[in-house]
Formats: structure tokens, sequence, C-alpha cells
């Protein structure tokens, strides 16, 4: 049966969207390419510091990428979690649903996978997620993710240890600051 | 965080996402974006669905999933968009996030919770450029 071609796209990520749709109207090109070079566009433009590289850095200061890519035709699917030191996250998750029978490939390990499949090792920092790292631990660690430790995270950087008495209770009224999300 | 699902000229259809996570996130830290089902899913006989914001509280709810299965059911996108972010504020009344579904049949909605307005791209056969669409939230 044959549809009309759509591609749909979180936020106003133009470029993703046209060069994804542009892919799937290639002869021969299927909509997981789409998926997958819309995605690609977005970790190559660093898409509004949320996708891809020099951005985000953890409390160590390393920016680490996750991905997904599912074939709704096979239910095949590729992820990859906390990959370091490789920008093309998506291809890594492309690769693991090519080149494996798993699913889910999580940290050094999957960075070990996508250099065996012949991704190029680089480093994500950038002098923006750097700057921002330094502002960050200058600032007492604020904002952070730790809960039930000592220092008291909310004015204290780490190391941390577990506080004797915990708050049992997860406090569902958690705010992230405006604009700081997945 | 990208989130998109594509449904292309022989009825196929992917899904998938990709991010850098949260700012300042503990190292090891998986974003919804990597999870099956939460950042991302897709199921040819029905459509599929994708997410962005907190997610670390997203992942919880499994959305696109959740979404995913409600068009089975014949639920429009919208409408099982907007039950899936329904769950997640019942627990979390001040997260911020958004579920984007397209259905195999190529209707398309979204619904988000904790900002003013969510915006979406779309492109379609015979268009010339994406077309931005911004929706209410919750």
């Amino acid at each position: 049966s044959s549809s009309s071609p759509i591609v749909v796209t979180t936020w106003p990520f133009i470029n993703a969207t046209r060069n994804a749709f542009a892919k799937m109207m290639t002869p021969g090109a299927t909509c997981l390419d789409a998926v997958e070079v819309g995605c690609r566009t977005c970790e190559d433009e660093q898409c509004d510091g949320s996708v891809g590289w020099g951005n985000h850095p953890a409390e160590d200061g390393e920016t680490t990428l996750d991905a997904l890519i599912i074939d709704g035709r096979t239910m095949s699917v590729g992820a990859v979690a906390n990959l370091h030191r490789i920008k093309n996250a998506i291809g890594v998750a492309r690769a693991v649903l090519q080149y494996s029978t798993h699913s889910l490939l999580v940290g050094e390990s999957a960075t070990k996978f996508a250099i065996d499949m012949g991704f190029k090792e680089e480093d994500l920092h950038s002098n923006g997620s750097i700057e921002t790292w330094n502002k960050w631990k200058n600032g007492n660690c604020q904002p952070n993710f730790r809960r039930n430790v000592q220092p008291d995270p909310t004015t204290s950087c780490g190391p941390y240890t577990p506080k004797p008495q915990c708050d049992k209770e997860f406090s569902s009224h958690r705010q992230l600051p405006y604009g700081e999300h997945d | 965080t990208i989130g998109m699902v594509s449904l292309d000229s022989n009825g196929n259809m992917a899904a998938g996402g990709s991010t850098n996570g949260l700012q300042f996130k503990i190292p090891g830290r998986v974003s919804d974006t990597a999870l099956i089902g939460s950042g991302a899913y897709v199921d040819n006989d029905v459509g599929g669905a994708c997410a962005t914001g907190d997610g670390d509280v997203m992942q919880r709810f499994v959305p696109s999933y959740h979404a995913v299965q409600l068009m089975r059911q014949g639920v429009a996108p919208d409408e099982a968009c907007l039950d899936a972010i329904k769950r997640i504020a019942q627990f979390n009344p001040n997260f911020t996030g958004a579920v984007l579904a397209l259905d195999k049949n190529g209707r398309y909605g979204a619904a988000c919770h904790g900002m003013d307005s969510f915006p979406y791209s779309v492109m379609k056969q015979g268009w010339i450029d994406p077309e931005v669409l911004q929706i209410p939230c919750l």
C-alpha cells in the first residue's frame, strides 16, 4: 500500500526535518535512513545545545551522548547510552541495530564497539562546555541531581556520602531550570 | 533532544532520537531518549511516537509506547499523547516534557506540559520547507 511520506520532529529543528525528508525521498532510501539523517543533522548542528557534542557537560565536565533508532517494520532496534568520545551517536545506534543482535550498548564498551565498527574517536568537550562546567564548579555545583547525601547538595559540591537519615519520599515536585531537560 | 518519527511511501515507519542529556548529570545517567518505549517507539501496523523533556521523570512512564498502544486502539495521535502526558503529570505536577506521535495513516499530533507551548516540525510530500506547529500545553 502506498502512503504519503511524512516526517515529524520534536522542536523547530527545520534542517533536521528537511534533511530527513529529503533523504526519504531519495530512491532506495528508507524511513530508517531518514531518522538517522535527521538526528545526525542535529548532532552536527548541536541543536539548541541539547543534541550532540560540546554542550551539557556532566558533573565531571564530560559530554556523553544517548541515541535510539527503531525500525517499525521489523521491530529491530539499536540504542546507545552514555557514549563517550564519539560524535555520531545515532550512527552508532544504527550500527548496534545493524551489526549486533543486541538492542542497547552503554558507556565505554559502547565506545569500543563504535571504534571497532569504524567510528572516529574524538573529544566531545568544547570551550563553551568547559567554561560552563568551571562556572558551575565555582558556583557550589548548582544545580545538581543529588539528594539524601552530605555535604548538603543544595549548597555544596561533592564528593558526597550517604546521609544517615534519608527522606523516603521522592519529591515529585522537582522542577528543572527552564530549558534544562532532555 | 531531537525525537523523530518517519513514514515512507511504502508505508514503513521508523522512530528515534538523540541527545546529550541533562546538564551536570551524574556521570552514567541515561536519558529517556535511549530507552525503547520512552524516547521513541514505533510499529508499522499502528504508528510511532517520540518524547522530549525531563527524562528522569518521563522514562518511568514509557510515554512513547503508551501513545502507540493507545493509537493501536484507535485513539487519535494528539489524544494518545495527551493521555501519556497526563499520566506523568499526575505524579509529577511540575515536570516539563512533550510527546509527539504520527500514525500509519499520516495523522500526527502532540501534547506537552510544563511549558507555555511546544513547537514541533512537520514535512510532507510537495512541501518546499518543513512547517513548525505550536501547541498550547496542558
